[in-house]
């Protein structure tokens, strides 16, 4: 009864996935290995941009008259934090589902969401990246890692550490089936700053890692010490996250750019 | 609460969508 528990957990945890995410690994590798139709408009220039600006993420440009006098690397700045709230919805609704979670105190839930939506959603972006660089506006777009590299500091320094990251990821060969329970075991993490009620997540975080480890072992039999590779990239992530939150602070008090009010409320008092 | 209220927000109405 308890491994069919256990399949049962996997199994909504994977549902919530698929349904709450518009982008997913196999939907970006189905475009990036060029097995659609149309293929993405690839921005690696600032004529590129513009054409980018004008056409697929027009609604995120134009969405603000105060962006069209900024510089091309604010305005890319402002389509990431886009991406990041939209995804820090969807990540909100896959959280709510995650059997357990909405039990929990409100005050846990929101403090979970805040520490580990970022590591999440950097081990999502990953799915979006290969070594040349990644796709954007929802697979419309690829942006090359060549172009992010070539704009000005600090936004050069912002993408490079996440394109490392992500090559070292991708190379352990996840599916969603993995990258659901993986996301699922970021947010469901008992050692986050404040937490009121930590036996109750460490519970909910002690059946989803149980989980995790059994899905890989039945999934990816061949490798058999991936269940620990994946735990050292939590620890990895939170590197990231830590480091990425410094950048937006260094980039918040030196640039004229704003930062999302979400967002905000995510990287105050952080770490 | 104040600190959080876009998350708590979320949490509590998802047909609640937030601003671009």
């Amino acid at each position: 009864p308890q491994v069919a528990d256990q399949k049962t957990l996997a199994k909504q945890i994977y549902e919530a996935y698929l349904k709450n995410f518009n982008m997913n690994k196999s939907k970006a590798r189905t475009i990036l290995t060029g097995k659609t139709s149309t293929p993405p408009f690839v921005i690696h220039d600032m004529e590129t941009l513009q054409l980018a600006e004008q056409t697929l993420v027009a609604k995120m440009v134009g969405s603000s008259g105060a962006l069209l006098n900024k510089d091309a690397e604010v305005r890319i700045f402002h389509c990431c934090q886009c991406t990041s709230v939209e995804t820090v919805t969807e990540l909100t609704e896959f959280a709510k589902s995650v059997p357990g979670f909405s039990n929990l105190d409100l005050n846990d839930q929101v403090t979970l969401l805040k520490y580990g939506v970022h590591e999440a959603l950097f081990a999502m972006l990953a799915s979006c990246m290969n070594k040349d660089g990644l796709l954007v506006a929802h697979g419309s777009g690829f942006i090359t890692r060549e172009f992010l590299k070539s704009l000005r500091r600090p936004f050069s320094q912002m993408m490079e550490p996440k394109f490392q990251f992500a090559m070292k990821f991708n190379s352990l060969e996840l599916d969603d089936s993995d990258l659901a329970l993986f996301v699922a075991a970021i947010i469901c993490c008992g050692d986050r700053p404040g937490l009121v009620n930590v036996p109750h997540i460490e519970r909910m975080q002690e059946s989803i890692v149980n989980v995790l480890h059994l899905h890989l072992k039945s999934n990816h039999p061949d490798n058999e010490f991936l269940f620990p590779k994946l735990l050292q990239k939590l620890v990895d992530l939170r590197q990231l996250v830590t480091e990425h939150a410094q950048l937006v602070q260094e980039i918040k008090k030196t640039e004229d750019t704003s930062l999302h009010p979400l967002l905000q409320e995510i990287y105050r008092d952080m770490y | 609460k104040e600190k959080h209220k876009i998350l708590h927000r979320l949490l509590q109405n998802s047909s609640s969508p937030v601003d671009l």
